[in-house]
C-alpha cells in the first residue's frame, strides 16, 4: 500500500522543560502515528490525519485539545482546521470551547454545513448539538504555565505580547 | 499546536491542524491554524502542509500557500519548505517562529523550521516510524 503520514506537535524555544517531558512527546507523536496508518490502510488521508490529530489533542501533553495552553483569562480557546486535496474541501472552528475534540468538530463543519469556519459560540452550539465530548477543563501544567507567564507579564519579562501587555494588565470587571 | 499530514492510495492529500493558541492571547485571538493557506493546507497533485509556531506571522505570511504556489511552479518540496521558511524569517527578523511539515503528491516527506525545537514524525508502510524533539534531529 502506498501513503505516508506524518504528524508534528509545537515548535519554538528550547526549554527545559521540554526536554524533561522529552519520552512523553515521543510517545505521543509515535500513538499518533500508529492511529494515522491504522486510518490509512482502511479509509482516505483525511480519515488518517483526522485519527492522528485526534489522539494528539487526546494526551493532554500538546498544546491542542486536552492540553491546551490559556487564554489572558485562564480559558481553553480552540482552533482547528481540516483540509482534503481532492476537492479543496475545508472544514474549521476558532475560538471553540465546548469539545476537546477540535479537528473532528471542523471534519463535521466540512461534511454538514455549507461553510468553511464557525466561530466562538457558533461553533460551541454545533459541538453540543452533535453531543461532542465536553472538555474537561485546564490541565495542571496548562495551568501551572499561565500562572508563570502572568507572573512574567506583571515583572515584564514576557517578550511575546507587547501590545497586549496593558490589556493583560487590567483584565475586565472588579 | 498539532498537526498531520497524509497521502492515501488513491493519491489524495489531506490536512489537520488543531491548537490552543497562544499563552495569554486575548479571548477571542485566532491564530493560523483554521485559515486555509495560512497554516493548513492540501491540494492534490501538489502538497498537504500543517504548520506550528507564531501563528499572527503564519497567518500574515501565508505560509502553506506560498510553499503550495512554489511547489505549483515546479520548486521540489524540500526546497519551497526551506525557502518560504527562510524568506519569512527574513522578513520578520525573528527566529523560532514557524515549523512546517508536509507530503507531497509522490508520498515524499518535507519539513523545514527556524526554531530549536520541532516535534514532528513520519510513517511509511513497512518501515520503522521516525520522530525528533529537536530541530537538528
Amino acid at each position: 500500500m502506498r501513503g505516508i503520514i506524518a504528524v508534528h506537535g509545537g515548535a519554538g524555544r528550547l526549554r527545559k522543560s521540554l526536554l524533561e517531558s522529552r519520552r512523553e512527546l515521543e510517545e505521543g507523536l509515535r500513538d499518533a502515528l500508529h492511529a494515522g496508518m491504522s486510518a490509512l490502510a482502511t479509509g482516505s488521508s483525511l480519515d488518517a490525519v483526522e485519527a492522528a490529530v485526534r489522539v494528539l489533542e487526546s494526551s493532554g501533553i500538546f498544546n491542542a485539545g486536552k492540553g491546551a495552553a490559556l487564554n489572558a483569562y485562564g480559558q481553553v480557546e480552540l482552533d482547528a482546521g481540516v483540509m482534503f486535496g481532492r476537492d479543496l474541501s475545508f472544514g474549521a472552528v476558532a475560538a471553540q470551547r465546548y469539545t476537546w475534540n477540535a479537528v473532528s468538530l471542523a471534519r463535521k463543519v466540512m461534511e454538514l454545513t455549507d461553510h468553511i469556519l464557525l466561530v466562538g459560540p457558533g461553533a460551541d452550539e454545533l459541538a453540543k448539538r452533535l453531543g461532542m465530548e465536553l472538555h474537561p477543563g485546564p490541565t495542571e501544567r496548562a495551568r501551572k504555565l499561565y500562572e508563570e507567564l502572568l507572573e512574567a507579564v506583571k515583572k515584564g519579562e514576557h517578550d511575546l505580547w507587547r501590545k497586549n501587555r496593558s490589556l493583560l494588565l487590567s483584565p475586565p470587571g472588579d | 499546536t498539532v498537526g498531520a499530514v497524509a497521502l492515501d492510495s488513491d493519491g489524495n492529500l489531506a490536512a489537520a491542524t488543531s491548537t490552543g493558541g497562544i499563552s495569554l492571547k486575548l479571548p477571542g485571538r485566532v491564530g493560523d491554524t483554521p485559515l486555509p493557506g495560512a497554516g493548513v493546507y492540501a491540494e492534490n497533485g501538489v502538497v498537504a502542509i500543517s504548520a506550528t509556531g507564531v501563528g499572527e506571522l503564519i497567518a500574515r505570511y501565508l505560509a502553506a500557500f506560498r510553499v503550495a504556489e512554489l511547489m505549483r511552479r515546479g520548486t521540489p518540496l524540500a526546497e519551497a519548505l526551506g525557502q518560504v521558511v527562510s524568506n519569512m524569517t527574513n522578513f520578520f527578523g525573528r527566529r523560532n517562529t514557524v515549523g512546517l511539515i508536509a507530503v507531497d503528491a509522490t508520498g515524499a516527506y518535507g519539513e523545514a523550521t527556524n526554531c530549536e525545537v520541532f516535534l514532528r514524525g513520519f510513517a511509511k508502510p513497512g518501515e520503522p516510524v521516525k520522530v525528533g524533539v529537536l530541530a537538528e534531529e
